[in-house]
Formats: structure tokens, C-alpha cells, sequence
């Protein structure tokens, strides 16, 4: 007479819908729903990510804080409430895709190094990223020399001489330098299906 | 190797990008 299946989280109600709106298949849109519960479900099964979930699937501890971690996190956070659904997490990797428009990598890019959020990425961040990186990777640069590689960057990339970068700036720089975009493509997610093959038991389409 | 001076470069290394991460068992 009923249904006494416990409720499932809200989480993959559309595969197609997603498929329609990125650049994932439906049977791709499925596999990255079982990452997503794997990685949602590792403190708190409630099918959500919420920051400490995605820092222990980042880096295996959630000990470790990072800057740019959480930068990546707010960015996928589209709905601004410390969590991440399936929806939001799907969307935010699809610009990962190798296949993804380079427009929307370099866009997404641009977000990233623009800390503050004010439409262009000033010195003062990238000294506050660059500081960032090194301390996350154990390495030892003088303050002179950090300064010397801000003032090379902002020699080549600040082409309007105002002390910031636009994204009209970001996109020329990375057009010329086509590797410093190579964080945005994953290849993991061409082979999503093969790597969570586990999804062809809870699909919703024939695989035609 | 120009691109090993460039600030963007270095923070692009950053272990906290790596969202590869993401999809090891």
C-alpha cells in the first residue's frame, strides 16, 4: 500500500535536465551522482556537500585549510549557503569538461583570482594567492623575489597600466599562455562513466 | 621558460586546484 523506502535526498530528479544545461550526457550526469554521494555522504549523509566534505575529498583530511579550497568551494556554491547540491556541483564541474567552451574556463578563472569579488584581480591578491601557495606547498620564497614575480606578471598581464587586471587583461594573458588555464579542465570527467560504473544500476534512461 | 616567473603560474599549482583530488578512490 505505501512506499517504505525512507526518504531519499533530494538530489538527482532530472538527469536530463542537467544533461540539456551542460556539456554532460545523461549517463555522464548519472556517474558524477555517484561521486557526489560518495563525497556527500563521507560526514554527514544528507546528500549535500557541505565544506568540510569537500576539503576531505580534496586533500584525504580536514585538517588541512586551504585558501583556494575554499575559493573553489564559494564559487560552486551558486545558492550562497554553505552547501553544495547536486545540481550546483554538476554545474560547476561541467566547466571542467575537457569539451567545455574555453569562454566559460577562462570566465570561471577569472572568479577564482578575483578574490574580492570587484570585477578585476588587483596585486594586492595575487600577492595574498601567491603567499597562499606557497605556504600550502612547503615553499620558501623571499619577499623580494615574491614581489619581483608580481612585478613581471603586472608588466605582461596589466596592459592598461591601472595596477589591475580585467578580465578583458585576464583573457588576452591566458590566450598567450594557454597552460595557466590548465587547472580548469579535469580529464577525469571524460572518463566519468568508466570511473563510477556503479551508475548503470540506478539509471533512469535506456542506454541507447 | 617565461611562464615560470609568471604569478598565475605558480598559484595555478596550488594543491587546493587540484580537484582531480575529487576523483580518487
Amino acid at each position: 500500500c505505501c512506499d517504505l523506502e525512507l526518504p531519499q535526498p533530494k538530489g538527482l530528479e532530472d538527469p536530463q535536465v542537467l544533461a540539456r544545461e551542460t556539456v554532460f550526457s545523461v549517463s555522464e550526469v548519472e556517474a558524477l551522482y555517484e561521486l557526489f554521494k560518495k563525497i556527500s555522504s563521507a560526514v554527514i549523509d544528507d546528500g549535500l556537500i557541505n565544506k568540510e566534505e569537500f576539503q576531505l575529498a580534496l586533500f584525504k583530511t580536514n585538517k588541512k585549510e586551504s585558501l583556494f579550497a575554499d575559493r573553489v568551494f564559494d564559487l560552486f556554491d551558486t545558492k550562497h549557503n554553505g552547501i553544495l547540491g547536486f545540481d550546483e556541483f554538476a554545474r560547476a564541474l561541467s566547466v571542467f569538461h575537457p569539451s567545455a567552451p574555453p569562454d566559460e574556463k577562462i570566465d570561471f578563472s577569472f572568479q577564482l583570482y578575483d578574490l574580492k569579488q570587484q570585477g578585476y584581480i588587483e596585486r594586492q591578491e595575487v600577492k595574498q594567492m601567491v603567499v597562499a601557495t606557497l605556504a600550502e606547498s612547503g615553499m620558501n620564497l623571499s619577499d623580494e623575489v615574491v614581489e619581483s614575480i608580481i612585478d613581471k606578471t603586472f608588466e605582461e598581464a596589466d596592459t592598461k597600466h591601472d595596477g589591475k587586471i580585467d578580465k578583458e587583461e585576464w583573457r588576452n594573458l591566458v590566450l598567450r599562455h594557454p597552460s595557466l588555464l590548465k587547472n580548469m579542465t579535469l580529464q577525469y570527467l571524460k572518463d566519468i562513466t568508466t570511473t563510477f560504473p556503479s551508475f548503470v544500476f540506478h539509471s533512469q534512461v535506456d542506454d541507447t | 621558460k617565461p611562464e615560470s616567473m609568471n604569478a598565475f603560474a605558480l598559484i595555478s599549482r596550488s594543491q587546493g586546484f587540484n580537484l582531480g583530488n575529487l576523483f580518487e578512490k
